[in-house]
C-alpha cells in the first residue's frame, strides 16, 4: 500500500527541504522503500543526499519533457532502502513551459502514478511558492505534510496554504487530505517558540505530529556533507526528532 | 539624489523582510526618506509594519492596475521619514496577469520612476523565487541588497542569483549593480555559521558588508507586534546590528 505525500509550505526555509531528506531516511531506515522526489529547481534536496552534479542529465525535468524513461532518471542513495528522482536547475523551465501544456498541474502525477506501488512512500519536495510546481505535487499526491517554522511571519502564511489547498481538492485532486504538520526549528529557551507552537496546536488540533523538530545545528551541518542527519550524526537531537516523525507517520 | 535597492535571494526564509523592515526603519530613524515597497504576495512586510489590514483596496496590485493612483496607496508608518506600500494576497494574481502584459518585467519601474526623487532610498521587498515579481523588482532598482544566511543550502542559491543577475543586467536593467551582500542568522557559537561566512568573504570581497546581522530572537519577537525592532528593542543586538548595516549603506 504506498502513500504519496508532498511536503509544501509557500514560506520560505521553514524546513520543507530538511523534513523530506530526514523523514525520507528514517523511513528507509525502517526498511520502508521510499522515493524523493525532488521537485524544486534550488535542487536542495539533490545536494542534501550528496547526489549534486553526479546525475548530469538524468533529472526530473528531463523525465518530464519525454527525454528520458522514469527508471533512468532514479538515482540509488547511501541508504539501501532509499531511492531520489533529482532535481537540476533546468526545472525553472518547466513552470513556464507548463503553462502551454493541456492538463498542465498533472503532469507529475501521470508520471508517478505507473510506478507507486513499486514504493511505500514518496515524498515530494517542493519550492516556496504556490505555483505551478507546487500545484503538480499537491495534485500528485495522496496527502500534504506541513512543515512549520516556530516563528510569527510563519503564522501567517498558513491561511493561504490551506485556502490553495482547499481549491485543488475542489478541482484538480478530490482526495487530498492533510497528512499533519510538523513543528520545526522549535528553540525552548524563547517565549517566541512557545507561542508560536501553542497557536498552531490551538489552530490544527490533533494533525499536529506529537514529534517536535528542535533548532540543532546538526540538522544544518549535515547537508555540507551530502548526508541526511542519520548518517551524520544518529545521536543528534535533529535525527532522533526525524526518526520519532518517522514513527508517527507510519503508525498513523 | 534617491536610490532604489531590491533585496533579493530567491532561497526562502534568509531574512529578506527583516532586512528590508529594520535597514528601512533604520534608515528613517537617521531621517533619510524612505519607502517600502512590499512586493512579495505573502506581504510580510506589510504585517512586519503593522499595516495588515489597515489598508484595504489599497495595495500595489491595485496601482499596478490602474485602480488606484500610487500617492493613494501610500501609508504613513509609525517612524516620520518611512512610509510603506503595502500588499494584499492579490498580488498572486499579477505573477499570471503580466504574462500577457508588453513590458511585464517593467511595470513596477514605470509605477515608481516618477516618484523616486520624493525619496532618499525605496526598498523592496521580493517573494523568495526568480519569477516575473522578482524580475519587476530587480529591472526597477539601481542596486541589489543580497541577503546571505549563514547556512549551507543559502551558499548554493548564490549562482543562480548572480546569472539571473547578468541575464537583467545585459537586456532590461544595464545599470543595475550590487549594492552588497549582508549576512544574516550568524550565530558565532557554530563552525557552520564561520565557515559559511569565511565562503561568502572570500567569493564577494568588500561587497560584504562588515555588519553582520547576529541570530536575535528579538528580531522575530518584533514582527508580532508590528514594530521594527529599533521601536520594540533598540537595545537589542538585532536593532543595532540594523543601524550599523544603515551607516554602511548611507556612506557607502
Ligand atoms: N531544525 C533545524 N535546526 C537547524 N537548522 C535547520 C533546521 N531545519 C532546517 N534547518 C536549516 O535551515 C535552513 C532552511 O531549511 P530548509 O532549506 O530545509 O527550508 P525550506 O523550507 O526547504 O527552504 P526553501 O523555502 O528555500 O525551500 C537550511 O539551511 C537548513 O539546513
Ligand atoms: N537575524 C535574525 N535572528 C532571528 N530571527 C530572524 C533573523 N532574521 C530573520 N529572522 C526570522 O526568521 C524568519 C525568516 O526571515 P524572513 O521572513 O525575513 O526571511 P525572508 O527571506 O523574507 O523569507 P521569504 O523567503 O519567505 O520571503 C522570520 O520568521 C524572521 O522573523
Ligand atoms: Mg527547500
Ligand atoms: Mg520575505
Amino acid at each position: 500500500m504506498s502513500k504519496i505525500i508532498a511536503v509544501a509550505n509557500q514560506k520560505g526555509g521553514v524546513g520543507k527541504t530538511t523534513t523530506v531528506v530526514n523523514l525520507g531516511a528514517s523511513l528507509a531506515a525502517a526498511e520502508r522503500q521510499t522515493l524523493i522526489v525532488d521537485f524544486d529547481p534550488q535542487s536542495n534536496a539533490t545536494s542534501g543526499l550528496g547526489q549534486r552534479g553526479n546525475h548530469t542529465g538524468r533529472s526530473v525535468y528531463r523525465v518530464l519533457g519525454g527525454h528520458l524513461p522514469l527508471e533512468e532518471a532514479i538515482l540509488q542513495t547511501e541508504l539501501p532502502f532509499l531511492k531520489l528522482l533529482p532535481a537540476e536547475r533546468d526545472l525553472t523551465g518547466a513552470e513556464i513551459e507548463l503553462i502551454q501544456v493541456e492538463g498542465r498541474e498533472s503532469v507529475l502525477k501521470a508520471m508517478l502514478d505507473p510506478i507507486r506501488n513499486t514504493y511505500d512512500y514518496i515524498l515530494i519536495d517542493t519550492p516556496p511558492s504556490l505555483g505551478l510546481l507546487t500545484l503538480n505535487g499537491l495534485v500528485a499526491s495522496d496527502s500534504v505534510l506541513v512543515p512549520l517554522q516556530c516563528e510569527y511571519y510563519a503564522l501567517e502564511g498558513v491561511t493561504e496554504l490551506l485556502s490553495t489547498l482547499d481549491r485543488v481538492r475542489s478541482s484538480l485532486n478530490p482526495n487530498i487530505e492533510i497528512e499533519g504538520v510538523v513543528l520545526t526549528m522549535y528553540d525552548d529557551r524563547t517565549n517566541l517558540s512557545r507561542m508560536v507552537m501553542e497557536e498552531i496546536r490551538k489552530f490544527f488540533g490533533d494533525k499536529v505530529y506529537e514529534a517536535v523538530i528542535p533548532r540543532n545545528v546538526k540538522l544544518g551541518e549535515a547537508p555540507s556533507y551530502g548526508k541526511p542527519a542519520i548518517l551524520y550524526d544518529i545521536r543528534s537531537k535533529g535525527a532522533e526528532a526525524y526518526l520519532a516523525l518517522a514513527r508517527e507517520v507510519m503508525h498513523k
